[in-house]
């Protein structure tokens, strides 16, 4: 899920 | 990183420096909204809590610490070097109505039951509408400087370029950002009666006027 990759974008 | 979010975070760099532009060469901030400045301070900060403890580029973490800044200038420069400019009796929008919601919706959508998660959403949501008080204040007066104007145009540009980012992304990474990608539409819909007069009107070589 996204919380496990990180928020990348700005 | 790609083109169109690349392009994106440059549109978002370039409104705050037409925005200090503005305020520096006319030495005021008449037209621009102190709540709307405000809520960015507050969507920055809230948004850009994991600088202290996710690194994911330099790039990244420069940008983050430009906006927190940038934002946070902004609001000085507002409240206390050019305080006489900025009249508070038509930057009216109540902003409780904004940071109600955005809470309660941060609290039922988010990737995470944590504190940083449900920050994260509340930021995006917040973004979202944190330009109402500004556009409501340019309904109410009817009129804007053009350069206010750009500031408004570039600020609206920076989210919609995410949209073709985020199309780019579902198919070069398989990735989707439901929170961000609902938000962000809503975002750049939010610029369209805006961005409609901008361009019939200011790039036209006309003053932003709305009709009476």
């Amino acid at each position: 899920p996204l919380e496990e990759q990180g928020h990348d974008e700005l | 990183m790609n083109f169109f979010r690349l392009l994106g975070d440059l549109s978002h760099l370039a409104s705050i420096f037409i925005l200090l532009h503005k305020i520096q060469t006319t030495r005021s901030c008449r037209g621009i909204s102190f709540k709307t400045q405000a809520l960015y301070v507050a969507v920055f900060v809230t948004r850009y809590l994991d600088l202290f403890f996710r690194y994911v580029s330099l790039y990244n973490s420069v940008m983050k610490l430009f906006f927190i800044a940038s934002s946070c200038y902004i609001l000085y420069l507002m409240k206390y070097k050019y305080r006489p400019t900025h009249d508070p009796s038509i930057d009216t929008f109540r902003i409780e109505y904004l940071l109600g919601p955005c809470f309660v919706l941060s609290l039922i959508f988010n990737y995470k039951f944590s504190f940083s998660e449900i920050l994260w959403s509340f930021s995006i949501f917040l973004e979202a509408v944190a330009i109402l008080p500004q556009l409501f204040m340019l309904q109410r007066t009817g009129e804007a400087e053009t350069i206010t104007t750009h500031y408004l145009a570039a600020l609206g540009v920076y989210r919609a370029l995410y949209i073709p980012n985020w199309i780019y992304r579902y198919f070069t990474e398989g990735l989707v950002d439901p929170i961000a990608v609902t938000a962000g539409i809503v975002q750049t819909g939010l610029y369209l009666d805006f961005f409609y007069v901008y361009f019939t009107k200011v790039l036209q070589g006309q003053k932003f006027e709305l009709p009476a």
